[in-house]
């Protein structure tokens, strides 16, 4: 990690993440939407970044509102 | 076991469509659990941070599996103001240069572009209420920053978290404003006759501050931002001194023969405009050594390398808040290592009480534009600004230069990935070399 967090905790315990299968969204009671366009942007902007432009087949919209 | 989900919790007013200020709140923490990762800040600036972090603990094995491991997060900054400055003056950066740069910004959680916008060489902003002095100070008329390129660059940066915070030297440093601007600047002389040559902006005349409030007042609505960086320093007397018109304004001023006390005249006037539209300063350190008296809460920038430590406890000993730049003058280059001095810097080394060292807002890593433009700004810039970002965000007693240097290593890859071209460290490789 670059700039190393206050604190840090991490595991051995490993998970893994697929590009057609992983979503990032807005919690159940945030108080930002799906009309915070700021996070919207940061949301794709950030899914690409971990896994490249990747377009989903079909399906849910890769981010939804909470 | 598979992470299917990032879930991103605001817990109060999100902040979603303001800008970030230096008070802005970056605090976050993340938990990383099968099957579903919480991401939770107070604001959306929080967020951001937070999904920097999260895209860093996700890596790929060698099979090309993408991987994270459990996780516990919990973060905020150490310091409020972390900057970097570019000079879009000295040499001219194209819109893409400086959208890159926010990038890679956003990869190191710095929060502040302290653009250096214009300067002696050139001027490049193009003003609404004053378009000739981009039209006669911009090196050509394609090598300007027009209201559209500059609204895009303060949203390009609004939606990473970062503060665009404009610098407009004087009263020195003006030279290219004086083609556009008739009069602003002193005429110079040698005895009795005029010459073709003009030094710092005239500060008798009444028509140089109608003029700056003017021009301020649209800066004011142009840049969001709560503060404005103002010069100040290294101002060439010698003009002044040569100006007959100067001279007797000296004499009935009673300054005698001390034009630090007719510099600081001018900028007390100009701090005074600057507070009437009601707009923080940001000024470099002369300013307050030469007795200018400052707004509280005007904030002064370290930048003499010479005696930094001594200087940092004068100022916040007179109750100004801080940001420091002196260390981390990226454009004085040296070969080798030199991160690592950047690194171990440590900005509350210095004399004083614990108030003081809480008046240390950050710092900003600098690199001037003399020898910089589109072709190696980025490779100049990173990963040495890393380190003055990991000094500014984490933990005072983050120092260990082995540890370091195996995180950093990793992060310049990690930049290479995404498109920004860092220099290495020393030597190594990346993977996927080939692929950036």
């Amino acid at each position: 990690l670059w700039p190393l967090p206050l604190t840090v905790t991490v595991t051995p315990s490993q998970m893994r993440l697929s590009a057609e299968n992983f979503y990032i969204q807005h919690g159940p009671s945030s108080t930002a939407g799906p009309s915070c366009s700021l996070l919207e942007e940061a949301f794709r902007r950030y899914y690409e970044y971990i896994f490249g432009v990747y377009e989903r087949p079909k399906g849910p919209a890769r981010f939804q509102g909470g | 076991a598979e992470l299917q989900q990032l879930l991103v919790t605001i817990v109060l007013e999100s902040e979603c469509d303001a800008f970030p200020s230096v008070s802005s709140d970056e605090s976050y923490t993340l938990l990383v659990k099968e099957p579903v990762a919480f991401l939770k800040a107070n604001r959306v600036w929080g967020a951001l941070r937070g999904l920097e972090t999260f895209s860093q603990l996700i890596y790929q094995d060698s099979y090309g599996t993408f991987t994270i491991n459990e996780s516990n997060i919990i973060d905020s900054p150490r310091f409020p103001h972390r900057g970097i400055l570019i000079d879009t003056s000295r040499h001219y950066l194209p819109l893409k240069i400086i959208l890159k740069t926010l990038d890679a910004m956003a990869f190191n959680k710095f929060n502040v572009l302290h653009w250096h916008i214009v300067d002696d060489e050139s001027f490049p902003y193009q003003s609404i209420t004053f378009p000739e002095l981009s039209n006669k100070g911009s090196y050509s008329p394609s090598h300007v920053y027009t209201s559209n390129d500059v609204h895009m660059v303060i949203e390009y940066a609004r939606l990473r978290g970062i503060r665009v915070l404009p610098e407009f030297d004087t009263p020195g440093h003006m030279q290219s404003w004086g083609k556009g601007q008739k009069n602003l600047l002193t005429p110079c002389y040698a005895g009795k006759k005029q010459l073709d040559t003009f030094g710092p902006i005239n500060p008798i005349l009444n028509t140089t501050y109608s003029f700056l409030t003017t021009f301020f007042k649209e800066i004011t609505k142009v840049f969001p931002d709560q503060f404005i960086h103002l010069g100040g320093d290294e101002v060439d007397f010698h003009c002044w001194e040569s100006n007959p018109k100067i001279q007797n304004f000296m004499k009935d001023k009673g300054f005698g023969d001390d034009f630090r006390k007719l510099e600081s005249f001018y900028i007390q006037k100009l701090l005074d405009i600057i507070a009437t539209i009601k707009k923080g300063s940001i000024v470099w350190q002369e300013v307050f050594d030469d007795g200018v008296k400052l707004q509280p809460g005007t904030t002064v920038e370290v930048w003499k390398s010479n005696g930094y430590l001594d200087e940092l406890s004068k100022i916040t000993a007179s109750g100004f808040p801080v940001i420091i730049s002196a260390p981390w003058y990226l454009d004085l280059i040296s070969y080798g290592q030199d991160w690592k001095q950047y690194y171990k810097t440590e900005p509350l080394n210095f004399a004083g009480t614990q108030e003081q060292k809480k008046l240390v807002l950050g710092g900003e890593a600098c690199l001037w534009g003399e020898y910089v433009d589109s072709t190696n700004l980025t490779p100049r810039l990173w990963p040495r600004a890393s380190a003055v970002g990991e000094r500014l965000w984490s933990p005072q007693n983050v120092r260990d230069i082995d540890d370091a240097y195996r995180r950093l290593t990793m992060h310049r890859c990690r930049m290479l990935r995404r498109g920004i071209a860092a220099q290495p460290l020393f030597t190594g490789y990346c993977n996927d070399e080939d692929n950036m």
